[in-house]
């Protein structure tokens, strides 16, 4: 299941 | 957290801080284009709405303040110190960046993640910072001579976002994450307007002759 991406990066 | 990612920061930290040696010890400004300091303080304020209330990590909020205070800092050096201010060509640096900075916004509002102003924001610093070396090149075509600090200060953008790239490829294949496929196309064209410069800075240092963009 491919994890949904949270803008966790800068 | 991957090698990859972990140097892309550090290389784009570097070019802020070679930026304001260059501007702070040498005072001087010459060759740097404000209007893209400017769209990268709005990439930052945009980005990093967020910043007190999704935390991340210590690492990922301490960077997002430097990054901040350094883009705004830069900007208000340029504009109003008054030794700095001297050396701005802003006769050279006359870029529109405001047809930049709509079509964004435009775009944004309508090719995003989720319509909500957080996410449309983010989605407006991607394609910000996409498009904003575009005055800092065409200046750099304008002024003959390029200095070192200027030189170095745009390869390390220009490489940040190609290590992120590296990153975003290495964090789909380990760890199933994937980044939107806007955050792909943006940080691939940012990476391609970089190309020519690449070109030309590696050839200059190969050679060892001084940076000279083709005009």
């Amino acid at each position: 299941e491919e994890e949904e991406d949270h803008h966790d990066e800068l | 957290m991957n090698i990859f990612r972990l140097s892309g920061d550090m290389t784009h930290l570097m070019s802020v801080i070679v930026l304001l040696l260059k501007i702070h010890t040498i005072k001087s400004c010459a060759g740097i284009s404000l209007k893209t300091q400017e769209l990268y303080a709005l990439v930052f304020a945009t980005r990093y709405l967020d910043i007190f209330t999704d935390f991340v990590s210590v690492y990922n909020t301490i960077m997002k303040l430097i990054f901040l205070a350094t883009s705004f800092s830069i900007v208000w050096y340029m504009r109003h110190h008054k030794i700095v201010r001297r050396s701005y060509d802003k006769e050279q640096d006359t870029f529109r960046h405001l047809f930049l900075i709509l079509p964004c916004l435009i775009l944004a509002l309508v090719v995003n993640e989720k319509f909500t102003f957080k996410e449309v924001m983010w989605t407006f610093s991607l394609y910000v910072e996409a498009v904003a070396i575009l005055p800092q090149l065409v200046l750099l075509q304008r002024t003959k001579n390029i200095d070192n600090l200027t030189g170095q200060y745009v390869f390390l953008l220009g490489a940040y976002r190609a290590l992120y790239i590296l990153n975003w490829i290495y964090r789909y294949l380990t760890e199933k994450h994937f980044v939107h496929w806007i955050t792909w196309i943006s940080g691939l064209v940012q990476t391609l307007l970089y190309a020519d410069f690449f070109y030309y800075y590696i050839n200059s240092w190969k050679n060892n002759v001084r940076l000279q963009l083709p005009a």
